[in-house]
């Protein structure tokens, strides 16, 4: 049986988190040209049973959720990123050149349960 | 954090901090490929992965090397020794594409004309306190500019294979530059302003596209 889905989204369920990561903050704004910083934002809180169904989540998720409940020695499913964006930074190296690279999968845009 | 720096600075492709020196000027190219991308992150557009779009070929990173090099007593209106280094290149990147960029300068009325023909030829492990090149090697891009301003583009894949194969630390570049006056080639004079404003202004950059295989493991095919 399915459980029911929860009522009202509580704050300890897993969802995304906001974090900006300020270059300036770092020191690292020294080497770091562009972007002065990114949102990176990042994934927690709880993935129940009653929400690893409904939570973008994976299969996987529900029914590891499903053998946690029938043996809390399982690890339980864990909130992890579903969906990251890239983003370019443009920086210097230690011989006067400058770089513009791509990052894949370094802002966290969804979280889900896996 | 501090702890960690060591750790982003690897990921970043850096043994070291750079130390804390003059910041370099960006290259306009590269100021705005970055705005671009920026804007089309902001807006939601997907890019294909492992793909340096702007040269139309696979990487994940994009450099700008200075030129090193200087300029030779020549008869022509400006003859150089363009020097790249490309050891800032890690062995474990992949050069894919290169394009030079030769700053003109701007553009007025009165400078409008007479055009240009460049050639640039490849130069073999050039020092840079090895003096003038002996000789022009096998030219690498020959071009006509009919209104010198502005950034002149040139593609130089060969030139950068030629050069890794070889496994060499520098590529070296001859860029000769001749005037055509009245459009008609082989007459060649030397107007003097436009002759000694090139010698004092030009900028060269040399864009290279590089592939790490650790980050790119199934890079996209660069379309034709």
């Amino acid at each position: 049986a399915v459980p029911a889905a929860p009522q009202a989204a509580s704050r300890s369920l897993c969802h995304r988190h906001q974090l900006f990561i300020s270059f300036r903050d770092l020191g690292w704004h020294k080497w770091i040209i562009a972007p002065k910083g990114f949102m990176a934002n990042y994934c927690q809180g709880e993935c129940p049973l009653s929400v690893a169904a409904y939570l973008n989540s994976s299969n996987y998720a529900f029914m590891q959720a499903l053998m946690q409940v029938v043996d809390p020695t399982v690890s339980p499913a864990v909130c992890v990123p579903t969906k990251l964006s890239p983003i370019s930074m443009l920086y210097q190296d230690n011989g006067d050149n400058v770089i513009l690279r791509h990052y894949e999968d370094m802002v966290v845009d969804e979280c889900g349960c896996g | 954090l501090a702890l960690g720096e060591r750790d982003f600075l690897r990921f970043l492709g850096l043994d070291a901090a750079p130390p804390p020196r003059q910041p370099q000027p960006v290259p306009r190219v590269l100021q705005k490929i970055a705005r671009e991308r920026e804007a089309a992150a902001d807006a939601g557009l997907a890019r294909a992965p492992c793909t340096v779009a702007e040269l139309g070929a696979p990487g994940d990173a994009l450099r700008a090397l200075p030129d090193r090099g200087f300029l030779l007593p020549s008869d022509s209106c400006l003859q150089r020794l363009l020097s790249f280094n490309l050891s800032a290149i890690p062995d474990r990147e992949q050069p894919t594409a290169a394009e030079l960029g030769l700053d003109l300068g701007p553009s007025t009325y009165e400078e409008l004309g007479p055009a240009l023909e460049l050639v640039v030829s490849l130069v073999p492990q050039p020092g840079l306190r090895a003096g003038p090149p002996r000789g022009r090697g096998r030219a690498v891009a020959e071009q006509s500019v009919p209104r010198p301003h502005g950034v002149l583009r040139v593609r130089l894949q060969g030139a950068l294979q030629h050069a890794a194969r070889r496994q060499w630390s520098r590529l070296g570049l001859l860029l000769d530059v001749q005037v055509v006056e009245d459009g008609e080639p082989g007459r060649h004079r030397h107007p003097r302003a436009l002759c000694a404003r090139l010698r004092r202004t030009l900028r060269a950059t040399l864009l290279v596209a590089t592939l790490d295989p650790a980050r790119c493991r199934h890079p996209a095919r660069p379309r034709r």
